[in-house]
């Protein structure tokens, strides 16, 4: 089953 | 001293129902540029991101920097004391810590003001890079809303899959499947009627439906909706505003463990 991911594996804290 | 007077205040309302589903608060920074949001959903999923230009506005004063930080359940409640008619205007004193909204009615007969405390928000700001995305879908945003509602019924997630021949939607779960498919419109005499994909290269990602069907809550904003996607980064829904700015939402995608 597919997992969730975080957004913050794509987006980096600016 | 801060005070934007929007003409059209109803897309402010509507900007209020487009936000109020996915963040509990958020900060409003505004700059003589306009206004701007960017926020998380508590999980971290999903993004929202408002840009509301400061020509959009009927008059537009930032003296400084400000960023409000605002329960987004209470200022849904003081926006709902506007009717939909009615001129908004946003003011605040620099370092203010309440925010005030004033609602005159079109013949001026009425005038009501609401003044909100601010919140003190350690707001993370996260980067989104550029991106030159693989599949670009525009569509009709009640076709994209209809689409999200009828095949959340069949599973929590959809897949999203982009070819040349046009755009597949599916979910699956218990009581069985359900597949959508829009080819891309041949002719497109009404704009804001029509299907139009642009692809690079062919795209199918799996997303949690219940971000998509709070996304889908922009719908009254925008006659269109345009999704964004590439191989293994978050969809992108962006619905415009107007002449004035557009909301748009991120959401990562389910990946194969």
């Amino acid at each position: 089953t597919p997992v969730q991911n975080d957004l913050k594996e794509f987006f980096t804290l600016a | 001293m801060f005070e934007a007077r929007l003409l059209q205040g109803s897309l402010l309302k509507k900007v209020m129902e487009a936000l109020k589903e996915l963040l509990n608060e958020a900060a409003w920074d505004c700059s003589d540029a306009g206004i701007q949001l960017q926020a998380m959903d508590n999980s971290h999923v999903s993004l929202v991101s408002l840009n509301l230009r400061a020509e959009g506005f009927d008059k537009y004063r930032c003296d400084r920097n400000l960023s409000m930080g605002m329960n987004l359940g209470s200022m849904s409640k003081i926006l709902k004391c506007a009717s939909n008619e009615d001129i908004i205007t946003i003011k605040a004193q620099d370092n203010a810590d309440t925010v005030t909204f004033v609602f005159e009615s079109p013949d001026q007969d009425k005038v009501s003001d609401y003044e909100m405390k601010l919140m003190n928000l350690d707001q993370e700001h996260l980067g989104i890079p550029e991106t030159d995305y693989a599949c670009t879908i525009r569509l009709p945003s009640s076709e994209f809303a209809r689409i999200c509602r009828d095949l959340s019924q069949f599973g929590e997630s959809m897949v999203i899959s982009c070819t040349k021949e046009g755009v597949r939607f599916s979910a699956t779960g218990d009581i069985g499947t359900g597949n959508i498919k829009l080819a891309q419109s041949a002719k497109v005499d009404k704009e804001e009627e029509a299907v139009v994909i642009e692809m690079q290269e062919p795209v199918s990602l799996t997303f949690a439906c219940r971000y998509l069907n709070s996304f889908t809550k922009a719908t009254s904003l925008s006659k269109s909706v345009q999704l964004s996607m590439s191989p293994e980064v978050p969809l992108v829904v962006e619905y415009k505003i107007e002449d004035i700015g557009h909301v748009r939402y991120y959401l990562a995608p389910k990946i194969e463990d």
